[in-house]
């Protein structure tokens, strides 16, 4: 565990917790693209299943479940107890076009041919991509609540924090996963567009 | 120790 590293998971934890605060505050989900906390909810699954095969620390198993419980916990609140707010109408991103690339993706590039090890790859590519919804929601309706807006930066400044583990890794410990790298990096260039926005215009209301 | 998958990472 390095400084960087810890940073981010408090980031992630951070933009998860703003998230489930803005829903049950505002009980309501307008804004948000369930189909990103869908797709955040496959992600967390397909990468947290080694939740019941190899423990790492204590540390790492409660932010796992805190993680899939507050993912599926953003689904109920918006799916079900307050299905009325959601925007259909502006949630309409495709995510099959992103599933399907990242299933096929990680068939071929992977670290190892074996199940727990495809899904964790998969979670990672699907990971890079599946704020896309939720950016291309906001670029819809041409603007997003502030509360939207912090949770988005918190959520965009993880993975970029990641990055910086990563390079903290290589040099301190000559570790290095080219493809949880290149995932983060696409992820993170991602929100580029939105970093720009959100810090010099804060991009709600406008 | 390069290129090895980061388990311990979320």
């Amino acid at each position: 565990m390095n400084v960087f590293r810890l940073l981010g998971d408090i980031s992630h934890l951070l933009a998860i917790i703003i998230l489930l605060l803005k829903i049950w505050k505002t009980r309501s989900c307008a804004g948000i693209s369930g189909r990103s906390q869908v797709l955040f909810a496959v992600v967390y699954t397909a990468r947290y299943l080694d939740l019941f095969t190899s423990y790492i620390s204590a540390y790492n198993s409660i932010m796992k479940l805190v993680f899939l419980a507050a993912s599926y916990g953003t689904i109920y609140l918006m799916f079900i107890k307050f299905k009325a707010s959601y925007d259909h109408n502006h949630d309409t991103f495709r995510i099959e076009f992103l599933i399907l690339p990242c299933v096929l993706l990680s068939l071929l590039i992977n670290h190892e041919f074996s199940p727990l090890e495809i899904l964790w790859t998969f979670s990672i590519y699907l990971e890079s991509v599946a704020i896309l919804p939720q950016l291309f929601m906001v670029s819809k309706t041409g603007e997003a609540e502030s509360i939207t807006s912090h949770y988005l930066f918190a959520l965009g400044s993880y993975r970029a924090l990641y990055i910086l583990n990563w390079i903290y890794r290589y040099y301190a410990e000559s570790h290095y996963d080219v493809i949880a790298i290149v995932a983060g990096i696409v992820q993170t260039v991602l929100y580029c567009d939105f970093f720009y926005l959100y810090i010099t215009k804060g991009i709600y209301g406008q | 120790r390069l290129l090895q998958r980061s388990k311990d990472e979320l």
